[in-house]
């Protein structure tokens, strides 16, 4: 153990496991997460080839070699809590994405959401099983986050009873779908739905795209890998054009939304239920905001009292560079921002799982303040979280910039984050239009709730006589 | 409209108190911004678009309010008076940080005089040092293994400058002594200068 090290832990003023048990949510939560770690980390299976030496192509491979293992694996530990295998996954994945990351944290969740019973019974044990292996494919080449926008089209056709999907224009390919580009068998398509002759909006699609014993791509299905990107190697990245690929009207995901056999269209009960999945993606962004926060902190700080560098007093050794206040007002607000946002991380999922649990039971009153709170959160910590790791890069002088670091990766791993699931000015701008809606309805008289009350504390308080 | 509201940047409530009436202001601000863009006779989205600079603002206020208001109560949940402790200075620097960064809105709505702004900005530099006794321990229990910091950088025990040279070593560049590059182009490159 490096001496600096040890006298910075021996002269702490508290107990760090206690500290841990808070962030895990208990001391049981602790050790049950350390248990998983230990087996992934002991597992001869778990010891990766160092990624930053190999190709692309050579790095897609290894990821998907590792999920493939990781699946089995689970498996073969019974590790079948949604919080345990998230627990596992993370830790065996390490900082890189998994080439099945979509299949997991949006194909499977869609289908649990927006499928009606008999669609969850036919298609959740096949891709339970990874027979079916599913992305989701909603971002257009040309169209990003105003949904409303996007082109491709679903009309049905009474006559055989199938939904025709056509990507009409180049913009409408779609475009950026994790999995989509080599890896995934199956889409679930946001497309413009058609029938009886109007446009109902944007509906979601299971659709097949490659044949499950060849792999081949199907009739009229044109897709590959959108290329290398800033980070997220190890993920095929992905492209789909659609020229009239015909899909069963069953397969349309019909838990709120629905169109009879002879097309009649009914409605859901709120247009933002077809959105689920994101407000889902975007509530657990919050969580991952702090994390990566506090693996940047937690390199910089480590390092930043390993490294000794010039002089504070005249003829003294170097100091430890955490001595340095320009050093300490660097990071030590980041270290305070990554415990904030960790508490606001948890705050988010028990939130989500609460509304959502209201949405289940049919009461829907709150849905437009987690959308509003979810879009917010996510815009505002994934930005703050995103410069703090280049500020914690930075911290480290030039050793920052090496990939031994894990810096970079961190960061080139994190930053899509205020673009995916919404890029972040909009999603700001779908907060301000929940605010500026309890704004007035506050300044009515009317009462507003949630995380918004205080706009009617305000408006209350004004109306209150003021002394002179 | 609103009184100011006396604030002690001492204390974590009256921080909360101050960062929602900061975003109470903002987005009362952005309201009306949004009106006098309607009353200019604009369609309503280029109003919209009009205001667009103050809505994002006021939602940013919102949101900072809410993370400065869930870290605060989270403090009450905590038992240990050493870690309460801690983390109750982590929790003040984070509003103060705030304050320092965004002092302009606290001035403009009322919120802060001037000497409380310099004054936070003093506490700022005071809660660093006090931090600093506890800097390495507060990252330690994030709890990540080096399995999956997967860092030289950041290795639990410190011996950091060993580690990178052994990486290093890794690098393929370094699988043969002389690259073939050199054969292939620096070599020709001098016989033919």
């Amino acid at each position: 153990m490096n001496p600096d090290l040890r006298k910075e832990r021996d002269n702490a003023t508290f107990k760090t496991d206690l500290l841990t048990y808070i962030l895990d949510g208990g001391a049981e939560k602790t050790q049950r997460r350390r248990e998983i770690e230990s087996l992934v980390i002991s597992d001869p299976d778990f010891q990766h080839v160092d990624l930053n030496f190999l190709s692309r192509s050579e790095r897609y491979a290894a990821a998907v070699k590792r999920s493939a293992q990781m699946i089995v694996k689970m498996r073969e530990h019974g590790i079948s809590d949604p919080e345990e295998i998230y627990c596992y996954k993370r830790i065996w994945n390490g900082r890189e994405h998994e080439a099945l990351g979509l299949h997991y944290a949006m194909f499977l969740p869609t289908l649990q959401k927006l499928g009606d019973p008999a669609q969850q019974e036919k298609w959740i044990p096949p891709a339970k099983t990874f027979k079916v292996l599913g992305t989701y494919a909603q971002t257009e080449l040309g169209h990003g986050t105003h949904i409303r926008a996007l082109e491709t089209t679903a009309t049905y056709d009474p006559s055989t009873q199938e939904f025709v999907l056509n990507s009409p224009t180049v913009s409408s390919i779609k475009w950026w779908p994790g999995g989509l580009g080599k890896t995934s068998n199956h889409a679930i398509v946001l497309a413009q739905l058609y029938t009886q002759g109007h446009c109902h909006g944007l509906h979601a699609f299971i659709v097949p795209i490659r044949n499950m014993s060849t792999h081949e791509p199907l009739p009229g299905v044109v897709v590959g890998d959108i290329g290398p990107k800033f980070g997220f190697d190890e993920v095929d990245n992905g492209y789909l054009k659609l020229d009239n690929v015909r899909i069963p009207r069953e397969n349309m995901l019909m838990k709120y939304a629905k169109v009879e056999p002879d097309g009649t269209y009914v409605k859901p009960p709120s247009d933002k239920l077809t959105y689920g999945t994101m407000v889902f993606i975007r509530s657990m962004i919050v969580g991952e905001s702090a994390r990566a926060l506090a693996k940047a902190c937690t390199i910089a700080i480590r390092y930043s009292a390993v490294r000794r560098q010039s002089e504070l007093r005249p003829g003294e050794p170097e100091p430890q560079i955490l001595d340095y206040q320009t050093q300490q007002y660097k990071l030590f607000p980041l270290l305070a921002t990554a415990y904030a946002f960790h508490f606001v991380g948890q705050y988010m999922s028990q939130t989500y799982h609460r509304i959502t649990g209201d949405i289940d039971q049919g009461d829907f009153s709150q849905l437009p303040e987690l959308h509003a709170l979810s879009a917010g959160l996510k815009a505002f910590t994934t930005w703050a979280a995103s410069a703090g790791i280049e500020v914690c890069r930075m911290a480290c002088g030039g050793h920052g910039y090496s990939r031994c670091s894990s810096l970079p990766d961190i960061y080139v791993t994190f930053t899509p984050t205020c673009t995916y699931e919404g890029e972040n000015t909009v999603m700001m701008l779908q907060t301000a239009r929940y605010l500026v809606k309890s704004y007035t309805q506050a300044s009515a008289g009317e009462q507003v709730g949630g995380t918004v009350s205080y706009l009617s504390e305000m408006s209350q308080r004004r109306l209150q006589p003021q002394q002179v | 409209s609103s009184r100011p509201t006396v604030v002690n940047i001492s204390d974590l409530s009256s921080l909360v108190e101050a960062y929602k009436l900061r975003a109470a202001k903002l987005v009362e601000m952005a309201a009306r911004s949004l009106q006098g863009e309607l009353q200019r006779r604009k369609s309503k989205e280029e109003a919209w678009n009009g205001a667009a600079i103050d809505l994002v603002r006021a939602s940013d206020a919102h949101c900072h309010y809410v993370v400065v208001k869930l870290f605060t109560a989270k403090l009450g949940e905590v038992g240990d008076t050493a870690v309460h402790s801690v983390l109750g200075s982590l929790a003040l620097l984070y509003a103060l940080h705030g304050i320092t960064v965004h002092s302009g809105d606290f001035l403009q709505a009322g919120l802060l005089s001037v000497p409380q702004v310099a004054q936070a900005s003093q506490q700022v530099k005071e809660l660093l040092a006090q931090i600093r006794v506890n800097a390495v321990a507060l990252a330690d229990a994030f709890d990540y293994r080096d399995e999956m910091l997967n860092s030289v950088l950041g290795r639990y025990d410190g011996n950091v400058y060993e580690n990178m040279f052994e990486w290093a070593k890794k690098s393929p560049l370094n699988s043969e002594q002389v690259h073939e590059s050199y054969h292939k182009y620096l070599k020709p490159l001098h016989s033919k200068l």
